[in-house]
C-alpha cells in the first residue's frame, strides 16, 4: 500500500505527458464489425502544467500566462494537459447494411501532448 | 455492448455513479452513443451475420493503404491505375456486390450479356465520389495458351481501347455498360451506353478492372437514376449458344455460369466506390504521398 501511495504520489507530481493507451476492440465488443485492425495505439495526455512552464511542455503563450496567474491565485487552474497533435488511423469495417467500408478516420492516435 | 457502441459494462458503471438521476444518465448516454455512431457515420451498431463476406480486394487495399497497415504489401496486380489514383483522393472506399435476384442473364450469337444492380444507397449524400470500378473474376480456361503478340491484333490486356476486331483463338473481350433506360419491347434490349472495355485471354487466371466512375457519379449525385451495368463478354470464334456459355463460365458474371458454389463468394463481381466526406486525409499513406 505504502509503495502504490509513493506511486500514485510520483504519478500526481508527474510533468503533462503522453502515456501508453492500447485500445482492443475485442475490449469494447466492437471486433463483431472492425475487420481490422484488431486494435491500436492510441495513447493518452496526463501530467501536470507545473509553474514555471518548461519549453518541452509545448504550451501557448496563453497557457504560460495562465500558470502563471495560478502561480498567484490558485483559484485560477492551472493548464490543461492535452494531445496537442493526432493522426489518422484507417479501418476495415463492416456497417450497418453489411457492405464492406476502408475508411480513414483523423485525430484517432496522440502524437504529442502539451499544457494549454 | 450487444445493441449499442457502448460496451455494457461502460453503461452501468455511469448509471450506477450516482452522478445523475437514473433518467439522465439515460439521456446523456444516449447523447454520446449518437456521438459515437455519428463519428463512424452509421445510423445503428453494426451487426454483421455470419454469411458476411469480407472480399480479399478490400483487405488488400487495408494493407497497402492504410496508415497503420502493411506497407511491404504491393499493389494488387488486378487494380488499375485509376483505382491507384482514385485511393490517394478518397478517404472512404466501399464495396459493394450486386443484388443477385435482380440479375439477368441472357447469351446470344456467341456472347454472353449480365445485367447486374448494385443497391448505393447507403452511400451518404455528402460523401463524393470520386471514382469507382467494377471488378471481375476471370478463371484460366485449362488447355488454352496465351496466344503468340507478334501475330495477333489485340491489344494488351490492362489497356482499354475501343477496338473491336477480336479475330484470335483464346481471345475474348469483355465491354462493361451503363444501363440507362428499359428495353422498347419486353423481348428487346435495354438502352446502354458503353463504359469501359477490354481485350482478355483465356489463358490467366485474373480480376479485370474496369472504370465505371461515370455512371456511379451520376447515380450518387442524382444526376441519373440507377439501373444498373450491363457486362458482355464476346467471343468472335464460338458457334451457338452454348458454345458462348461454354467459354463464359470462366468469367464469373453469375453464380449460375460456374459449378463452384464455395468460391463465388471471392469471385463474384465487386463495385468498388472511392469517395471523400470532406474530413481528413486520403486512405493513401502519408510517407508514401511524400515519397
Amino acid at each position: 500500500a505504502g509503495h502504490r501511495k509513493q506511486r500514485r504520489k510520483h504519478q500526481h507530481k508527474a510533468n503533462c505527458h503522453r502515456h501508453e493507451l492500447d485500445v482492443d476492440f475485442s475490449e469494447v465488443g466492437w471486433n463483431e464489425w472492425i475487420v481490422a485492425p484488431p486494435g491500436y495505439h492510441a495513447f493518452y495526455c496526463h501530467g501536470v502544467c507545473p509553474f514555471p512552464l518548461a519549453d518541452h511542455l509545448n504550451s501557448t503563450n496563453h497557457a504560460i500566462v495562465q500558470t502563471l496567474v495560478n502561480s498567484v491565485n490558485s483559484n485560477i487552474p492551472r493548464a490543461c494537459c492535452v494531445p496537442t497533435e493526432l493522426s489518422p488511423i484507417s479501418l476495415l469495417y463492416l456497417d450497418e447494411y453489411e457492405k464492406v467500408i476502408l475508411k480513414n478516420y483523423q485525430d484517432m492516435i496522440v502524437e504529442g501532448c502539451g499544457c494549454r | 455492448g450487444a445493441a449499442g457502441l457502448i460496451p455494457e459494462v461502460g453503461r452501468r458503471k455511469y448509471s450506477e455513479s450516482g452522478k445523475q438521476s437514473p433518467e439522465q444518465s439515460e439521456n446523456f448516454l444516449n447523447e454520446f452513443e449518437l456521438r459515437l455512431l455519428n463519428m463512424f457515420g452509421l445510423k445503428r451498431r453494426p451487426n454483421p451475420s455470419r454469411q458476411a463476406v469480407v472480399p480479399q480486394y478490400m483487405v488488400d487495399l487495408y494493407r497497402m493503404h492504410s496508415v497503420n497497415g502493411d506497407h511491404s504489401t504491393k499493389r494488387p496486380r488486378s487494380m488499375g491505375r485509376h483505382a491507384e489514383r482514385a485511393a490517394s483522393k478518397a478517404n472512404t472506399i466501399r464495396s459493394f456486390h450486386h443484388e443477385e435476384s435482380m440479375e439477368a442473364l441472357a447469351s446470344l450469337k456467341g456472347r454472353t450479356t449480365q445485367q447486374f444492380f448494385f443497391n448505393l444507397t447507403s452511400i451518404p449524400g455528402e460523401e463524393l465520389i470520386t471514382s469507382a470500378e467494377l471488378r471481375v473474376y476471370r478463371d484460366q480456361v485449362l488447355g488454352v495458351t496465351a496466344a503468340p503478340t507478334s501475330n495477333t491484333s489485340y491489344n494488351s490486356s490492362n489497356s482499354s481501347n475501343t477496338n473491336t476486331s477480336t479475330s484470335v483463338g483464346g481471345i475474348h473481350r469483355i465491354n462493361v455498360y451503363e444501363v440507362f433506360g428499359a428495353p422498347a419491347s419486353p423481348r428487346g434490349e435495354p438502352l446502354t451506353r458503353l463504359l469501359d472495355t477490354r481485350l482478355v485471354q483465356d489463358s490467366l487466371s485474373r480480376w479485370e478492372s474496369f472504370d465505371v466512375s461515370p455512371a456511379v457519379s451520376q447515380w450518387s449525385s442524382g444526376g441519373s437514376h440507377n439501373h444498373g451495368f450491363m457486362v458482355e463478354v464476346f467471343h468472335p470464334d464460338t458457334q451457338g449458344v452454348e458454345d458462348a456459355q461454354r467459354q463464359s463460365r470462366h468469367v464469373r458474371v453469375s453464380r449460375s455460369l460456374h459449378e463452384d458454389q464455395d468460391s463465388w463468394p471471392q469471385a463474384r463481381p465487386l463495385l468498388v466506390t472511392y469517395s471523400h466526406d470532406g474530413r481528413g486525409n486520403a486512405v493513401l499513406h502519408r510517407d508514401k504521398r511524400q515519397a
